[in-house]
């Protein structure tokens, strides 16, 4: 049985994409096959695990033009699979034809390969736009990472909103993981944010939070994941801490 | 001559809406008639400037019904005027009659104030869709929040592609002005971006750069901007300052 996941919230710049780099090789290094999915037109996912994006063919040829997904699909480490980016991906927003079959179109891809991973990661963008609900449509879990911040917190009011309206639409719940990230545990702000995340989500929170470090910046600017850039750091043994966190569903 | 701009980057969380909320207060409390529009369906600058988004119509009503603009005009201090994002600002996303003419709605119903401002400052989604492309038919300028990562840098290169195409397709140029913000002068990633953006876009970097600073980060919990938060902060000077060098285009 595979876990398709969304990472997902549409708030910008809250650790999407770090948290989904991170927690895909993470899997693959305790074994399980994994599949992460670019669903971001701006690829980074994509180039943050080593590809280059303007010479490949990615998802979309396979959401718009029946490629099958297999053919966009590209081992990059041990376990790990990545479908990326291709810059055509910002058509699938601008689709007006179709109806509600135009929210489909990942998820009838992503059937054809029904059961070959252990888990599926899908990179979402920082919008509510047709590309979200084309993840929405093909998830059963959400992992929504989050900052210590005000706005991130109204951000996330916005988004609980949004999935209740899909759920309400589509007749199924989401399992929803919250991550807190870019966490500075002496800044007053960070921990009102915790504690009220606390009071309202605890069953959603996965244990682990991400601390604020350089690191996790600066990997992607060599194409690695924390595991290959600063194996030993606190990073990477809080990035291994929430892998299990996943596995288990280890909240508060 | 009124200056239109839109503060955008499809990057998320560089810090569009916390420079477009202190640029403008700034900007009025030197005595200049400004307008802020808030076209993220997010409405987070709407509540950082106080405004209880569930209550009010917003700028989708003069987008889409025809309604006149100054009556989705909200005066919420001495000399600044908001247009808020209504709930309804999505709706603009997802039409998909009209052609080349969805895009130029913000445009048109601007046309109605000319003259009105010395200034108009747009905060824009994190994205590329409709909702921008109307920002992009709409202004002459436009101010670019960065960060000092390296994902930041990767999404400067994807928006400078946008905006060429755009100039293009439109057979005219933007002003352009990056203002590096949550700057953390001790991290070596940051000052490697700082000289990157140094090295290609001099003429376009404003002078000021805005300092990592948790009172940023709190005072759109208060419905606050810097100067009526901590008005004596390095934040609120740094702010000042920066509102100077876009009155008199000051850049590296
Ligand atoms: N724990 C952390 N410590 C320090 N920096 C971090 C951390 N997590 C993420 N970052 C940095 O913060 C920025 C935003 O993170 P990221 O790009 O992963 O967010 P995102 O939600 O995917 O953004 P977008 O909304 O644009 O897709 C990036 O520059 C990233 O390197
Ligand atoms: N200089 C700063 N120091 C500390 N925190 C900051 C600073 N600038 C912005 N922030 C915080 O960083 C987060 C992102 O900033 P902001 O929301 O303004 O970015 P944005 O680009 O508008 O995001 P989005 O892409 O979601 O619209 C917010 O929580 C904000 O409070
Ligand atoms: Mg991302
Ligand atoms: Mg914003």
């Amino acid at each position: 049985q595979t876990r398709v996941i969304a990472v997902l919230n549409q708030k910008g710049g809250v650790g999407k994409t770090t948290t989904t780099l991170n927690l895909v090789h993470g899997l693959a290094r305790k074994g399980y096959d994994v599949l992460a999915i670019d669903l971001d037109p701006q690829g980074q996912l994509t180039s943050s695990l080593g590809l280059i994006k303007r010479d490949i063919e990615g998802l979309e040829k396979a959401m718009l033009n029946g490629t099958p997904l297999v053919s966009v699909t590209y081992p990059v480490r041990e376990n790990l699979k990545l479908v990326p980016a291709g810059y055509g991906l910002t058509e699938v927003e601008e689709k007006t034809e179709g109806g509600v079959a135009r929210g489909k179109l990942l998820k009838n891809t992503l059937e054809t390969i029904k059961g070959k991973y252990d888990f599926i990661l899908i990179d979402c963008p920082p919008s509510s736009g047709l590309l979200v609900v084309n993840a929405l449509f093909a998830v059963n879990e959400v992992v929504i990472p989050m900052t210590g911040d005000y706005l991130a917190l109204q951000g996330l009011s916005h988004l609980m909103a949004t999935l209740k309206n899909f759920e309400k639409a589509l007749g199924n719940t989401y399992k929803q993981w919250i991550v807190l990230g870019r966490y500075q545990a002496r800044r007053r702000l960070a921990q009102e944010v915790k504690e009220k995340l606390k009071q309202y989500f605890a069953n959603s929170m996965l244990l682990t939070e991400i601390s604020e470090s350089v690191l996790l910046a600066e990997s992607p600017s060599f194409g690695k994941t924390i595991f290959e850039y600063k194996p030993s750091s606190r990073s990477a043994k809080e990035f291994e801490s929430l892998v299990d966190d996943l596995i288990i569903g280890r909240t508060y």
